[in-house]
């Protein structure tokens, strides 16, 4: 795809090649190429370049319409943001990095251990408490999760918290009682803060493929999902899906994670991204 | 579903009376979108879809009165055989302790897999050592530990200021004091791109000499399965694959991904976050899942 070459089916074939490679779903891919192969008879581009420079500000398109990509901050504490989605992504880890971010921001925060079902969850998220200096609500493996996150919510009134960060157990999309737990936290968010949690993040792996669609279907049926934390781009995959997410669910990609540290996290940057997904 | 698609395409072609190699060509594009929509790899599905073709475009299907069946019986087909043998068990060693490493991306299910694979090797009368060498990500110790607790299966670990190269070494002489059997190392998740973290696994092979170096590899992986499969085979040798979580609704094409581009064996499949979810792989349920 690079140098100039001639604007024919094989550049137009070649184009879709590499966004079906970058994960961008099939049938976004036929629609977007087959906009821009009527585009290029219509305005006679004959530049191959000037053709992947438009597909790149079509698909820049796709990703900011309406697109409310900042973070929310409530005007009457604390802040709640519940982060989801399903097991391995980097929730948790996703957690940090924005307790971090906030942190040298100024804000005071708290985090909610309430994953109490997998093996050392606690332990992991209470380690990035202590490593980046917040406070954190936990209550013992096998409690409700609903609960810690109530108490969560009552501390960080009590303590004048600025935000609260829940973290919750990795959960398949499919499994109709872990789904309805989420539904549960959710409620009790909603019943104490008496509005939607500020911010509900749904944690995506860079590396799934067509799964996101069904995953970011399901979860938004049973939390408001607000947006997209695509985790894990610094390695070879390139999480063109959340094109699809974007475009037929309306979710906006809010942060996109780069690393393992808790300093590796980035806003979403729409441009950048769809360069990538030629590189 | 492909084969309601597939009867699409051919009632449109019934008036035809016998149908050409451009009619059948409609058909096997529906083949080709179902397996991309199942995450199969696009080089993959394009090497796989001229297999096919070469089949379909014979005589028999091109009068075939039940054009569906036929097409989707040779899909299967390929597919199954692809995917290889179902019964590739573990090779243990002649003299024991057998030595298996779990290697793989981040969060794929290696530590939870290295607790079910040492639940199933005590089933079988064995006695397994787990042995926690992921020194670097937070609670990874203490959750194998956990897991451990809960199976009765002893771990073996040095805490995460050691070397997991020396962790490893350490751990053979305590499956000898022990008498355990069977070391399953649970390693921490790295890029297949960071040569550092790569390197640490190549050491910790020469030095082990494991009878099996299984990848494990998330079922919702999707185009990037290929990439992951290449680089991690071409500096270990995997011996094969674990695929986890696929007691989700992802097709799984990643499976037939990794398997069509390194001919190593999927070996088990994760099926669940239990200890008794591990189940031997199956290729015909797999196939069948890839197509939806
Ligand atoms: N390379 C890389 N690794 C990441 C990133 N985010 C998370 N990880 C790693 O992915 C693995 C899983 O991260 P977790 O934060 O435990 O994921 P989780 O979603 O909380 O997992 P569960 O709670 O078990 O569902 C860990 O090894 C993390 O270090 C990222 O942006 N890049
Ligand atoms: N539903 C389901 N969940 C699984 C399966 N295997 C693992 N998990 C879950 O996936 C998440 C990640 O599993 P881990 O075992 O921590 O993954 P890992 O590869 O060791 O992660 P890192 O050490 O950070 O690379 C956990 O929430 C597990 O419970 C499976 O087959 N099905
Ligand atoms: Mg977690
Ligand atoms: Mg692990």
């Amino acid at each position: 795809l690079t140098g100039r070459r001639p604007v024919d089916d094989e550049l137009f074939d070649d184009l879709e090649e590499a966004l079906i490679q970058a994960d961008v779903n099939i049938h976004t891919t036929m629609a977007v190429v087959n906009d821009l192969r009527d585009a290029s008879r219509k305005e006679r581009i004959n530049d191959s370049d000037a053709i992947k420079e438009r597909l790149k500000d079509d698909l820049v398109k796709v990703l900011t319409a309406n697109a409310d990509e900042h973070l929310r901050w409530s005007p009457s504490p604390p802040t709640v943001y519940l982060v989801v989605g399903v097991n391995g992504v980097g929730k948790t880890t996703s957690i940090a990095k924005m307790a971090a971010r906030f942190k040298s921001q100024g804000k005071k925060v708290m985090l909610a251990a309430a994953d109490t079902f997998r093996a050392a969850a606690i332990d992991q998220l209470e380690i990035w408490a202590n490593r980046t200096g917040v406070d954190i609500i936990k209550q013992r493996e096998g409690a409700d999760p609903a609960a810690v996150v109530y108490d969560a919510l009552q501390a960080a009134k009590s303590r004048g918290a600025d935000i609260v960060i829940c973290d919750t157990a990795g959960r398949l999309h499919t499994k109709k009682n872990l789904m309805e737990e989420l539904k549960k936290i959710g409620r009790v968010v909603e019943r104490e803060l008496g509005r939607e949690p500020d911010e509900v993040l749904l944690v995506l792996d860079a590396t799934c493929g067509q799964n996101a669609v069904s995953q970011a279907r399901e979860f938004k049926e049973a939390v408001p999902i607000t947006g997209i934390i695509l985790a894990k781009l610094d390695g070879t995959a390139k999480g063109g899906i959340v094109i699809t997410l974007k475009d037929e669910l309306g979710i906006p990609i809010k942060l996109v994670g780069t690393g393992e540290k808790c300093e590796d996290i980035d806003e979403f940057d729409s441009r950048d991204f769809v360069s990538a997904l030629f590189g | 579903s492909l084969s309601e698609k597939l009867q699409n395409v051919f009632n449109r072609l019934r008036g035809k009376g016998v149908l050409s190699e451009q009619d059948v060509n409609e058909a096997l594009r529906e083949v080709r979108l179902a397996l991309l929509e199942a995450d199969v790899n696009f080089r993959v599905v394009k090497d796989f879809m001229g297999k096919v073709k070469e089949r379909a475009v014979g005589q028999e299907i091109l009068q075939s009165l039940s054009p569906v069946q036929h097409v989707i019986k040779i899909v299967n087909e390929e597919l199954v055989a692809l995917l290889g043998g179902s019964d590739v068990g573990l090779t243990f060693a002649q003299k024991p302790p057998t030595v298996i490493m779990l290697v793989g991306l981040q969060g794929s299910g290696k530590t939870t897999t290295a607790a079910k694979l040492a639940n199933l090797m005590r089933k079988q009368g064995r006695k397994p050592l787990l042995v926690a060498a992921d020194v670097y990500r937070p609670a990874a110790i203490k959750q194998l530990q956990v897991l451990g607790e809960q199976l009765g299966i002893p771990v073996f670990a040095l805490g995460d200021k050691q070397d997991p190269v020396h962790i490893g070494k350490s751990a053979l002489g305590a499956a000898e004091v022990g008498g355990q059997d069977v070391i399953i190392l649970d390693t921490a998740g790295r890029l297949h791109i960071d040569e550092q973290m790569m390197d640490e696994l190549a050491r910790l092979k020469a030095t082990l000499s494991p009878q099996e170096v299984l990848l494990v590899v998330d079922a919702m992986t999707g185009q990037d399965a290929v990439n992951v499969a290449e680089q991690f085979n071409s500096a270990l040798g995997a011996d094969g694959f674990i695929v986890t979580k696929l007691d989700g609704d992802a097709r799984g094409g990643a499976a037939l991904s990794i398997k069509a581009v390194t001919g190593k064996p999927i070996k088990f499949a994760g099926v669940g976050e239990k200890m008794d979810a591990l189940e031997p792989f199956y290729p015909e349920r797999m196939a069948s899942r890839i197509l939806g």
